[in-house]
């Protein structure tokens, strides 16, 4: 572990509780996009079926459970306590076009051809694009609520700190797994014009909005 | 290699 992996961890659990915060604290989804969310609950569970076959320590397996509680707590109260208040309308992403595509490289391209490390390689595919039906949607309503904003700034940072945190082990343990670098580069650029948004706006405490 | 000891990252 390093400080780099740790701080990304924080704060893609701190993603996570916001999202959660504010739909309870407000009773409401809008603005959210329900597919995404499926889609990060769909690459904890591909990802972490091996949590009770592979203990690694009692932070890893900690914060797996933490990730798979919150994210289909999460799914449960987007589409069934708030349900009313879900924007079906502008969440119209067909995330079929990124499951069959993910399901298909993760066959062709993996570390191992056994069911768990295609099940991981899904999960690291997958995850690098389950983003877009939300930031999708945003671009469909052209704005977003700041504490949405708060939510994808701290989503993004997590996986470019792992970034960081491979070229740390790199250098200092040898240690890069080429499938997970790509797909976290990926994932990373696709945040990169909300990066620039939220810098330029959010923190200077204007509304999110897209150039129209 | 990175997944014979088993994935270590989240």
């Amino acid at each position: 572990m390093n400080v780099f992996r740790l701080v990304g961890d924080l704060s893609h659990l701190l993603a996570i509780i916001i999202l959660l915060l504010k739909i309870w604290k407000t009773r409401s989804c809008a603005g959210v996009s329900g597919k995404s969310q499926i889609l990060f609950s769909l690459v904890f569970i591909t990802r972490y079926l091996d949590l009770f076959t592979n203990f690694i320590s009692v932070y890893n397996s900690v914060m797996k459970i933490i990730y798979l509680v919150t994210s289909l707590g999460t799914v449960y109260l987007m589409y069934f306590k708030f349900k009313a208040t879900y924007d079906s309308n502008h969440d119209t992403f067909r995330i079929e076009f990124l499951v069959v595509p993910v399901g298909g490289l993760s066959f062709l391209v993996n570390h191992d051809f056994t069911p768990l490390e295609i099940l991981w390689t899904f999960s690291i595919y997958l995850e690098s694009v389950a983003i877009l039906p939300q930031l999708f949607m945003i671009s469909k309503t052209g704005e977003a609520e700041t504490i949405t904003s708060h939510y994808l700034f701290a989503l993004g940072s997590y996986r470019a700190l792992y970034i960081v945190n491979w070229v740390y082990r790199y250098y200092t343990e040898g240690f890069f797994d080429l499938i997970a670098i790509v797909a976290g580069c990926v994932q990373t650029i696709l945040y990169c014009d909300f990066f620039y948004l939220y810098i330029t706006k959010v923190l200077k405490g204007k509304q999110l909005k897209l150039p129209a | 290699a990175a997944y014979d000891a088993g994935h270590d990252e989240l």
